[in-house]
């Protein structure tokens, strides 16, 4: 349920923030 | 250690050395030199010229080239502190540091402030976040009505905009990621913990004494 979700929980969720995937090279 | 001499680390631009860096930083020295092999594997995905560029740190990330991608244009823009373009070994060594678990959680905090105000006025404005709302949207192929969007940023900034200006000032931040720890997971690598492991080919090309280590 993205509504019962605030803005900033959802946008963590780009991939984009992920910078584990970093460490994959 | 130093069992094999270095191959011309200092020819790289904005190389420094790792004892230096480490007493800045949270990582000991061989976590330094652990972290200059990924550095250089990154640095050198399109072009090997020994720093890292916007594309290969997107590449990094995503895999792909071509993908064009806000948040990770942001987060490269804010380990780029002396906004050249490209990211050195210093650079990258300094803002990873921020990532660590056992990083202060101030600098978490305003790093991840610094991350959603995308214009740099100290404030992170119902506008930025719809528009990274909208490019999370467009990155992940989920799609919500205008409608819950505004949904979501009215209760967004019901909770985090406590004095309802309109706008989150880093106060304000503070005591909203505070409330919701959850935010705070991005800016956290569990990782870094065990960087000397994952990429134990440091060890050949140490500088320094295992004593210094």
């Amino acid at each position: 349920q993205p509504v019962a979700m605030n803005a900033f929980e959802l946008i963590s969720m780009s991939k984009g923030l992920n910078l584990e995937n970093l460490f994959g090279t | 250690m130093g069992c094999v001499p270095s191959k011309g680390r200092r020819q790289f631009p904005g190389y420094e050395d790792p004892v230096f860096l480490a007493a800045q930083t949270t990582f000991s020295v061989s976590e330094v030199e652990a972290l200059f092999e990924l550095f250089k594997s990154i640095g050198s995905s399109v072009v090997d010229e020994g720093i890292i560029n916007k594309e290969e740190f997107v590449l990094a990330l995503f895999k792909n080239r071509k993908k064009e991608n806000l948040f990770a244009s942001r987060i490269f823009d804010l380990f780029d502190v002396k906004h050249k373009g490209v990211l050195d070994f210093g650079d990258f060594v300094r803002a990873l540091h921020i990532f660590h678990p056992s990083a202060p959680l101030e600098d978490k905090i305003v790093f991840s402030f610094k991350l959603y105000d995308l214009d740099n006025t100290g404030f992170i404005e119902r506008q930025e976040v719809k528009l990274m709302l909208l490019a999370l949207l467009g990155e992940s192929e989920m799609k919500l009505a205008d409608e819950t969007i505004e949904a979501i940023l009215d209760k967004t900034f019901l909770e985090a905009d406590t004095n309802q200006d309109g706008k989150i000032d880093l106060s304000e931040w503070h005591s909203f990621v505070l409330k919701n720890p959850s935010l705070l997971r991005i800016m956290t690598l569990p990782y870094l913990r065990d960087i000397t492991t994952a990429f134990p080919s440091f060890v050949f090309y140490s500088e320094v004494d295992e004593a210094a280590a």
